[in-house]
């Protein structure tokens, strides 16, 4: 199918079965055609999607599995159309991307929420000339007051959740965060304001667990926080 | 298409094994 096909697709209201069908499908076009056809897909296609995530995020009766398992399906559609810089540059240029992202951000949902910290985390310590991890602590910040919680406790929910994987993703993307800040003021504020919601009995109990991805980010947070002792 | 693809897949792998945050330290 071509591009043009999937953005007449995403435009024909599908729903449910049919729509998530259509989301696999375009998954797998944008992992495997060349960047041409991803570009081919271009700013409108991306609209269509993040569109299309904001409604079924906003719609309280979408809330059901299927309608998660769409959200989830994009959050993939999206990491594989960032996959080449020239669809990554369209996704940091729209207002939505990284806010939509942020939103993913659901404990409730550990498997999609692994894969938005993921790609959070990596957004964040980009290369950038617009520094990329304020805007992802911006979007996170305004969530929270959104929802009237304090904006780490999603990802302390995540680090509390039985699923491995989601714990190593929170970790990674609290690291890219603290790593990116360049004074030493900020860094240790974010450490404090995570340890002080609870990090601190967090850590002594996931440390007891044994796995090399969540081994590898505790050591960086153990490591960043040594380092920007010694400077204090 | 070289280098324009695998972008997210690089810096995840780099943020998964901890080389993203050892460069940095460096």
């Amino acid at each position: 199918k071509s591009a043009m096909m999937y953005i007449q697709e995403l435009k024909s209201d599908y729903r449910d079965a049919q729509l998530l069908s259509c989301l696999e499908s375009l998954r797998v076009s944008l992992n495997n055609n060349p960047v041409s056809w991803v570009q081919n897909f271009g700013d409108e296609g991306l609209a269509l999607l993040l569109n299309l995530l904001r409604k079924l995020q906003d719609d309280k009766e979408e809330c059901s599995h299927i309608g998660v398992k769409c959200q989830h399906e994009i959050i993939r559609c999206l990491k594989a159309f960032m996959n080449n810089k020239c669809g990554l540059k369209s996704m940091l240029e729209s207002v939505e991307g990284i806010p939509l992202l942020v939103k993913a951000i659901n404990p409730r949902v550990s498997h999609m929420m692994v894969d938005a910290v993921k790609l959070l985390s990596a957004i964040s310590i980009m290369e950038h000339p617009e520094n990329l991890h304020e805007r992802v602590l911006e979007a996170i910040t305004e969530e929270a007051e959104r929802q009237d919680i304090e904006r780490f406790q999603p990802l302390l929910s995540g680090m509390r959740n039985h699923n491995i994987a989601l714990k190593g993703g929170c970790m990674q993307l609290i690291n890219a965060l603290i790593s990116r800040g360049e004074e030493l003021d900020f860094r240790i504020h974010i450490r404090s304001e995570l340890l002080r919601l609870g990090l601190r009995e967090l850590l002594t109990e996931v440390r007891k667990i044994e796995n090399e991805e969540l081994r590898v980010q505790l050591t960086v947070f153990d490591e960043q926080a040594e380092d920007d002792s010694e400077d204090l | 298409e070289g280098d324009e693809t695998g972008v997210m897949d690089s810096l995840m792998e780099a943020l998964q094994s901890g080389a993203a945050f050892r460069d940095r330290r460096k």
